[in-house]
């Protein structure tokens, strides 16, 4: 402010009526070894409100539900990730559903020994200015250990497959035959540049290399999990984790030639999975 | 994967619409330099996602 070289903008301070949770949750030994987590859903009870307080209410009152990842860093600090959020009505009571896939797919990648899963629940008004009303206050989560609450304390579902029986192989037999029962599995497959027309004297090196690829089925879950995730597709032997394949090519340029380095991503298949179509691709943890 | 890709994908890589049609004299002679063999080796070991293992 004592500086010439800024302009002092003031700021106006709308509204800070939020009311921010945080939730606990051990998560040790909770998912088992070699187990793909599908989905992992927190169940918020909502509790109801005296009719009193209904009464002075709009019928469309609502507020939004936010749900956070907190992740305390090494140094102390705090970074929190949005996980979900959406609207709920005021008026309503029950179990509310919040997908926190992503928050337990970030707590998995953190460094053992992890700290315990802790996701941040904010209630703010549905619109924010000074014309904002102030039911999203009325909002009450049920808590652990308060009176009455025992049935409605917050839960967190995690839904797994196990991957000795849903995941693929590793690498196939290669005196097996491939047939439509193979479990997937990576296949070596070599691909001869050499024996390419228009990689002719253009592609130096390599001549050739192993590609591998996805084949196989994969086991279905069965019906009342694929009732439950409706926006999965059926799970496919696919490519999940590839390699470049760098390669020395001929450049011509005003009539010289010289040898160049490329790298091709995506070139080389390292790893074959089952996955099901329409699930989200996990995000990678940021430092 | 197929032929075509690894096509695609290095033509895009290069900023070419075709494969360019050399003859056998524009690569006689061509010598690779120690310096891009190098760098070439050291990117196929990444891509291995191993150490080196010798020659």
């Amino acid at each position: 402010r004592f500086s010439q070289n800024f302009r002092e903008v003031a700021g106006r301070f709308l509204v800070s009526e939020v009311s921010t949770h945080l939730l606990v949750f051990g998560m040790e030994q909770r998912l088992p070894p070699n187990s793909e987590l599908v989905q992992a859903v927190l169940r918020l009870f909502q509790q109801p409100l005296p009719r009193a307080a209904l009464r002075r209410l709009e019928r469309s009152a609502r507020a939004q539900v936010t749900i956070e990842w907190l992740r305390v860093r090494d140094d102390g600090s705090n970074r929190t990730s949005l996980i979900d959020s959406r609207l709920v009505s005021v008026h309503e009571s029950g179990w509310k559903a919040f997908d926190v896939t992503e928050a337990v797919n970030f707590w998995q990648q953190l460094s053992r020994p992890r700290q315990p899963l802790l996701l941040q629940v904010s209630v703010q008004s549905e619109h924010l200015g000074p014309g904002a009303s102030g039911a999203h206050r009325l909002v009450r989560f049920a808590a652990q250990g308060t009176a009455g609450a025992a049935r409605g304390e917050p839960q967190l579902e995690l839904h797994t497959l196990d991957l000795k029986d849903y995941g693929a192989q590793g690498n196939c037999d290669p005196e097996a035959p491939v047939t439509k029962d193979t479990r997937c599995c990576r296949q070596e497959m070599y691909l001869d540049l050499q024996g390419m027309k228009w990689a002719e004297n253009w592609v130096l090196e390599p001549p050739g290399f192993l590609a591998y690829e996805c084949v196989g089925s994969c086991l279905q879950p069965p019906k009342p999990l694929t009732f439950q995730w409706t926006f999965l597709g059926p799970r496919q032997c696919i490519a999940s984790e590839t390699a470049s394949l760098p390669m020395i090519v001929t450049i011509k340029e005003g009539g010289r030639t010289r040898p160049q380095v490329v790298s091709l991503p995506n070139m080389r298949v390292q790893k074959c999975s089952c996955a099901s179509d329409g699930a989200p691709v996990p995000r990678g943890l940021e430092p | 994967l197929t032929e075509e890709r690894v096509l695609g994908s290095l033509l895009q890589q290069l900023h070419l619409r075709q494969a360019p049609v050399l003859d056998r004299t524009d690569v006689e002679g061509l010598t690779i330099p120690a310096h891009l063999r190098a760098r070439y080796v050291a990117l196929l070991q990444r891509s291995h996602g191993d150490r080196p293992r010798g020659k």
